[in-house]
Order: C-alpha cells, then structure tokens, then sequence
C-alpha cells in the first residue's frame, strides 16, 4: 500500500496543467521527474511480489513441498525494468549471458509484441516455457543511437523476437542465452572497448 | 544510388536514389508515399504586443521560414525473418529507422532528433512530414485525447468566419494518439506515442512536431526560454510513429478497425521485465 501511495500522490501532482502541457519551469519539470521516478522505483516492490505469486501458485498457499513431489520451490526472481531502452540500453540484457524476458499483457485479450533487447554478443538463442526456439534476429542499432552523449553502453546489437500468444491480463517468459562461437568471439565481445567520450570532462577519467 | 525496398506479406515500401520514401504497395495497390523532415524557424518578437510575441513553451508561431532537411539521406539496409529496417541519416542530428515487422500490416517510423543546433541564434521546431496522393479537400482528423475523432478543415471554424493571421500555427491541432486523411480511395492515418501537434497544411500531407528548442519566453507567464539541457548540450528526443497506409475500399478489416487495434497495443503496451538468470541452467528455469 504505501508503494503504491507514492506513485498514487506523484500521478495526483502530475494532473496539474503544466505537467500534461509541459508549460512549467524546467527545475519543476527535473522535480516531476524525480517524483515520478522515485514511484516507479518504489512500485518495483509490488511487481515482483506480485509476479513470484503468479510464477509459483503453490507457494504463495503455503504448500509447496507436498504439491511438488518433494521439490522445495523456494526460488524468487528479482523483476527488474530498464528505464534506458529508449535509448537501447540495458544493464542486464548486455552483461548477462543468460536472463529472462517477462512480458505481462494488461488488455483483456490476448495479445502479442515484437520486443527488442539492447544485447553486447553477436548471437543468442529465445527459447519459450515450452523448450521450443523462438525465432529471432540480430538488428544493429543505428550508429546515431550507438553514438549518443551519455549513451554509455556495450550494446551495438539488439536481438529482436515475436513474443506471440500473450494470455489476457497474464504474463508469459522467455528465456535468452547467448551462444559463444569461440574463444576469438567470447574475448571480443565480453570485453568490448569502451567509448570514452572526450567530451566527458564532469564524471572524471575513470566514468565508464 | 538504387532504389531500395523492404516489406512483407502484407506491404512493400520504397526509398528512392536520394534515400526519401517513395511509394508503398498494400493491398496490390501502389501509391505515393514520401517521408521527410522540416524544421520552422521560430519568431523572435519583444512580447510588447500580441501580435509581437516570441514563439515558446505556450505558443506555436513560426516566423514563415519552413527549412529541409536535406536534400539526400545516407541508408543502411538491414532484413532479416522478423524484421527489415531502414536507418536513415539526414544530416548531424535527425536520424530515423524505417522498419515493417514480418507480421504487422504498419510501419514503423523510430525517428531520432536532437540535440538542436542553436549557433545561428534562432529557435527550431522540426515535424516529420507524410506525402500522399490523397485528395483529402483541407479536411484531416485528429483524435480527441484517444477519444473520438474530430473533423479538422483547414483554414475554416465552424461557427464564425476565419481569417487567419498565423496560417501554420492557426491551423494546428492537438494530437494525443492519432491524426488521419483520407480522400474516396485513400486513407493514411499516423499513430503517436505521445501527444503532439499536428496538422494537414496541404491535401494529401500530415505533419507532426516532434521537437522543439526555442531562445525565448513568450510571454506568458512561464518566464523561461523552452531550451532543455543536459548537461549543456539540448536535448535528444527518440520516439515513434505508426503509420497505416492503404486503400479504403478493399482493406478487411478496415483501416479504421487496424487503427483501432493497433492504437490498443500502442498506448497499452505490454509490460516488460528482465531478471537475471545466471544461476539456472534451462531445465532448472523451465
């Protein structure tokens, strides 16, 4: 509840008519940011509670290890967005070798979304809950994205999939791993040389 | 220098030797359909008078300059199964992707504008702008906070006679989801993914805004230039279009109804969330 009452107050200041037209002050447009952020962050909490209870019904009523031929299913899954992908850029999906995309549809049908990963390999395969590969392609992001101020990212790919069949109001994964060809490969792609602007003087020579 | 083409199933677009959008083929059908973007350069007044105000943060007043881009953009082709894309570089700091899913019967603009160049001292506003051969007749369509569609007419109010002063401006209109023409045959409709302004200053032509960087207060009570930075530099905005483009009499389901559709996935989109999963194998994770 109080999670929520944060974004629910943020959503209230946002309501006033120089937030929706964009008319306030630049400090109060920083400020609504923050505000709004800080919401989001906070409601982080609830997601994930939320969607350990949907991954693991038979936890959530407290009867796991009966149910489950013995297995104790006592795993939860730290949720995470990333508010960077507007500019292809995501901690996890780059630095990690394997990670889960989860995606829940909010309409009352069902649905599907093309989604795009900022990635730094050159290859990985998109397998669903059912072990079935989905198909996928590698797009390089645009060199005028890549080349962005302050767009301090490994990601020059970003793997793009079909997510199909979403279920109303429900949620389904996938599972991403990177496939390593060779040494060569792995050696250059997990140790990229990283962009150091010249003109990054404010973060210090050490601001990767 | 050759014409290139990408697509799928459902629809093919051009770009023709100077690396515009040219054409596009839905339904069997071929029509124009060109693509650039334009900037206005804004007013510059003493704010003494209304008539003498600076375009900012409350108004919209260019000062008659419209300006090109470019006259030739630089594209590199990707296709693949899921996907085929354009990017498009128009000059230092407009660029665009142009792609066609293989399962969307739309295409998607991903524009990319900014930081605006301000050396020369005067303000930028730059639309993104959509040619068709549709005899549209001065009327366009704009949505009414993704609500109803409101019938727009050029140059015209319906419960006065108009003359207007500012024939750009004056003819601007909100868009928070959509704006739309169509003549007998034709139909184009743009979807936002963000509320804009929007206009057909031209049968056939719908324009966005899609960033603006001003030197000067208007006037009107905010008391600030709208000269956005980061850290000195102005700001960079990405966003993207949605265009649906064909012929009115033979699309099933109808132009509308994909609008429809599509605008529920746009403004409603799914939500996504990344965990790590280092620590299971597959098997582990199924």
């Amino acid at each position: 509840g109080p999670h929520l009452n944060v974004l629910r107050e943020a959503m209230g200041v946002m309501q006033h008519h120089d937030a929706v037209t964009g008319t306030e002050k630049q400090h109060v447009a920083n400020d609504y940011s923050r505000m709004l952020h800080r919401a989001i962050e906070a409601c982080g909490a609830n997601t994930q509670i939320v969607l350990n209870q949907i991954v693991d019904p038979v936890q959530k009523k407290g009867y796991g290890k009966k149910q489950n031929h013995g297995v104790k299913r006592d795993f939860t899954f730290e949720f995470d967005t990333c508010h960077l992908l507007n500019i292809s850029k995501c901690e996890i999906t780059e630095s990690k070798d394997n990670f889960m995309v989860t995606l829940y549809n909010p309409l009352a049908h069902s649905g599907y979304q093309y989604v795009r990963l900022p990635v730094s390999g050159s290859k990985y395969v998109v397998k669903d809950y059912r072990g079935i590969e989905t198909p996928s392609q590698m797009v390089p992001i645009p060199e005028s994205v890549q080349n962005l101020n302050y767009r301090f990212s490994n990601a020059s790919y970003e793997v793009v999939f079909l997510a199909n069949e979403l279920p109303p109001l429900g949620f389904k994964s996938y599972y991403v791993s990177r496939i390593i060809e060779s040494v060569d490969d792995f050696s250059k792609d997990s140790n990229p040389s990283v962009r150091v602007q010249a003109d990054q003087p404010h973060f210090g020579s050490g601001w990767h | 220098s050759e014409e290139v083409t990408i697509g799928n199933k459902y629809l093919n677009i051009s770009f023709d030797s100077n690396g515009f959008l040219s054409s596009i083929v839905a339904n069997g059908i071929s029509s124009r359909l060109r693509q650039t973007f334009v900037y206005y350069e804004a007013a510059l007044g003493d704010n003494k008078e209304f008539s003498n105000r600076s375009s900012g943060a409350y108004i919209f007043r260019p000062n008659g300059t419209e300006k090109f881009v470019t006259e030739s953009v630089q594209l590199r082709v990707v296709k693949g199964n899921v996907v085929q894309e354009v990017h498009q570089v128009f000059n230092e700091w407009i660029s665009q992707v142009v792609r066609v899913y293989a399962d969307e019967n739309h295409v998607e603009f991903e524009w990319l504008v900014g930081d605006i160049p301000i050396e020369d001292g005067i303000g930028k506003e730059v639309v993104s702008r959509f040619y068709t051969a549709a005899q549209s007749n001065g009327v366009f369509y704009t949505d009414s906070n993704g609500r109803e569609m409101i019938k727009r007419t050029r140059n015209h109010r319906d419960t006065w006679d108009l003359h207007l002063e500012e024939p750009i401006a004056g003819n601007y209109y909100p868009v928070t989801a959509k704006i739309a023409l169509e003549d007998e045959n034709l139909r184009l409709a743009v979807l936002t993914d963000r509320a804009q302004g929007g206009s057909s200053l031209e049968d056939g032509a719908l324009e966005l805004m899609v960033h603006r960087r001003l030197l000067h207060d208007d006037a009107f009570g905010v008391e600030e230039a709208l000269d956005e930075r980061a850290f000195g530099r102005g700001l960079v905005a990405r966003g993207k279009h949605y265009v649906l483009f064909g012929s009115k009499k033979t699309s099933n389901p109808t132009l509308q109804a994909r609008e429809r559709f599509l605008q529920n996935q746009v403004l409603l989109p799914t939500w996504i969330f990344l965990s790590d999963t280092s620590k299971f194998k597959y098997e582990d994770w199924q």
